[in-house]
């Protein structure tokens, strides 16, 4: 563990913790993709099976079942309580040419041809692109609530907060992680035009929204 | 290959 990984992590429970706070105070999961939440579930699904038969820190397995019960959750909520404020006409990207390809590279790019190895690489390239349901939706509607920003801000702060993690580790432990790396520079990357938008409207006081 | 040093990330 390193303080880049630990803020990348706080960074992301924080983004969980901003979206469900989100939904409770403006009683809507307006403006959020289910796409992207449903993606996310079925990353930390497909990621954390090690949970039943590898142990790494009090720390880690607190965190995995966070994100899983986290996730699960927040689906629940925009299918029961808030599902009259979600608008699947906006919704639209479809996920099947994101969980097709990424079949395909977890089969090809991992590192060891077993079923649980397999997942775990798939999840990393499935987290590399989960985004972009939510991101399209944001081009289509062209704006956003201001804490649904902050929750996207947070979610690409901890990305990117791995890289600096990933080049630590590197030096410290001489370990290199290609797929999380590779995967880790594209979901980051994702996140560039957004970043500039929110850096220069959002910080400024302004509301979120993309020119026309 | 070596059991993968990454499954200590999340």
């Amino acid at each position: 563990m390193n303080l880049f990984r630990f803020l990348g992590d706080t960074a992301h429970l924080a983004s969980i913790l901003v979206l469900i706070h989100k939904m409770h105070t403006t009683k809507s999961c307006r403006g959020i993709s289910f796409k992207t939440q449903a993606l996310y579930v079925a990353v930390f699904v497909t990621r954390y099976l090690d949970l039943f038969y590898r142990w790494v820190s009090l720390y880690n397995f607190f965190m995995k079942l966070f994100f899983i019960g986290s996730s699960c959750y927040i689906l629940f909520l925009m299918k029961t309580k808030f599902r009259p404020t979600q608008d699947p006409a906006i919704d639209t990207f479809r996920i099947e040419y994101l969980l097709g390809p990424c079949t395909v590279i977890a089969l090809i790019f991992n590192y060891k041809f077993s079923p649980t190895e397999i997942l775990w690489s798939f999840s990393i390239f499935l987290e590399s692109v989960a985004i972009l349901p939510q991101l399209f939706l944001l081009q289509r509607t062209g704006e956003a609530e201001t804490i649904t920003t902050h929750y996207l801000a947070a979610l690409g702060i901890y990305r990117a907060l791995y890289i600096p993690n990933w080049i630590y580790r590197y030096f410290t432990e001489g370990v290199v992680d290609p797929i999380a790396i590779t995967a880790g520079l594209v979901q980051t990357g994702l996140y560039i035009d957004f970043f500039y938008v929110y850096v220069t409207k959002v910080l400024q006081g302004q509301k979120f929204e993309l020119p026309a | 290959g070596k059991e993968c040093s990454h499954h200590d990330e999340l």
